[in-house]
């Protein structure tokens, strides 16, 4: 399903490089659960925006279902984030001028799905978000916000989730619940990949690509209770 | 040194009214060192920006250093801010078209402290980001940023910080640092309040207040190791 080979990414600031990811490589079959952990500035968000087609690579390959990347055009790639990918961003990108309803409709629009309004407030009910549909960004809090994100990356039922740090401003409790929602969706078929600084998350994936220093360090898969 | 007397603030949105604080009362002397928890939603930002002096109560009062910080002019508040309060924000607030580095030199700069770009520097150097000064934040990893915004915080040495979820992007080892770092400061006579999610952060601190539906369900003391 996502095929990586040598992936590298290096940024420039001025006359400096920044080596944000060096030659990883790794291949994760349809349906798994993965976590990604790794200090802060390890190269994770930077993996992670490579498999979601955000950006593109310096160096090396990403095949995704058999399709190499970096073969597609703008609109191809366009296409592939809204209609197999659901992104959910470490600074959740939501539109400040839009409400809750709206952000998480807006996949739904683009794809041209019907019954955009209905599905939109199913998703937010799943995040514990009904009665906040009318707020905007700005009158929600962290936790919301974050949330309002998980529900715009689930609505249109992606088979691949990508979700970067989706726990982060949540209280245990509420992030239960979130990891429960990411694990029904798993055993519905998702392939599911989430990056977590949170030990009680990543011990609840069958496995955990760790980074260091833009290099993956560890390929670890264990038994899940 | 703080003392809050039934503190309210109710939202309205369009004809619906969210009670996001409802009568909190609690005193914190000089030097106390507080963590603040509860679920997503249950107000602890809406609190921390009342004791910030970003925002004006609905209801109730909120004494700072034995002033009633309702009966400051604008001026006078943005002072308060700028001289004796460091806040850390849960979406951390930077300024997108400035370096790190002149991010965490403004509030030096606005109190005309003099050796800013020294002092900035060293503030940096702290949260382990010498080597970022001249990233702006879009070029810079969600922890970095949350990074950023502490140095920020902390650069003037005030004797309130005011941290909201300060190590939510960290790593458990970065995490570590921050908290070291903060209760460094603690030893050196600041006061600090600390919103968290996260139980470790919490456990170091010698109090917590709990947070649950807008109200304050628990003020508990316990000794720390
Ligand atoms: N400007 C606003 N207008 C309307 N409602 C608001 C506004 N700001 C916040 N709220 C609501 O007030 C409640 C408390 O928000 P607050 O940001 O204090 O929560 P929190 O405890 O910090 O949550 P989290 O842990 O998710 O950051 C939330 O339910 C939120 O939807
Ligand atoms: N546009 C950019 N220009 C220059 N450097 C960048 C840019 N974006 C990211 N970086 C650097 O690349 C490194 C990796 O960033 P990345 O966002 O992938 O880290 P991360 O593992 O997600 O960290 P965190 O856990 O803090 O979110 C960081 O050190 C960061 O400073
Ligand atoms: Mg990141
Ligand atoms: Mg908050």
């Amino acid at each position: 399903m996502i095929e990586v080979a040598q992936l590298s990414k290096t940024y420039r600031l001025g006359n400096q490089e920044v080596y944000a990811l060096r030659e990883v490589s790794f291949n994760i079959s349809k349906g798994e659960l993965v976590s990604i952990m790794g200090p802060s500035g390890s190269g994770k968000s930077t993996l992670m925006n490579l498999l979601g087609c955000l950006d593109l690579p310096s160096g090396g390959s990403y095949h995704l279902a058999n399709i190499d990347v970096q073969s597609l055009k703008a609109n191809e790639l366009a296409e592939v984030r809204n209609k197999q990918i659901g992104f959910v961003f470490q600074n959740f990108n939501l539109l400040p001028r839009a409400t809750a309803l709206e952000n998480v409709e807006l996949p739904l629009l683009y794809g041209r799905i019907p019954q955009s309004r209905i599905k939109a407030l199913d998703s937010l009910d799943k995040v514990g978000l009904r009665d906040r549909a009318k707020h905007r960004p700005n009158e929600l809090s962290g936790g919301e916000r974050q949330r309002v994100a998980i529900a715009r990356a689930i609505v249109n039922n992606p088979s691949i989730i990508l979700a970067d740090e989706p726990t982060g401003n949540l209280d245990s409790k509420t992030g239960v619940e979130i990891l429960n929602s990411f694990k029904q969706l798993n055993a519905e078929g998702a392939t599911i990949i989430l990056v977590t600084h949170d030990p009680s998350v990543s011990d609840q994936c069958p496995r955990t690509l760790f980074m260091m220093d833009g290099c993956l360090s560890k390929d670890e898969r264990k038994p899940v209770s």
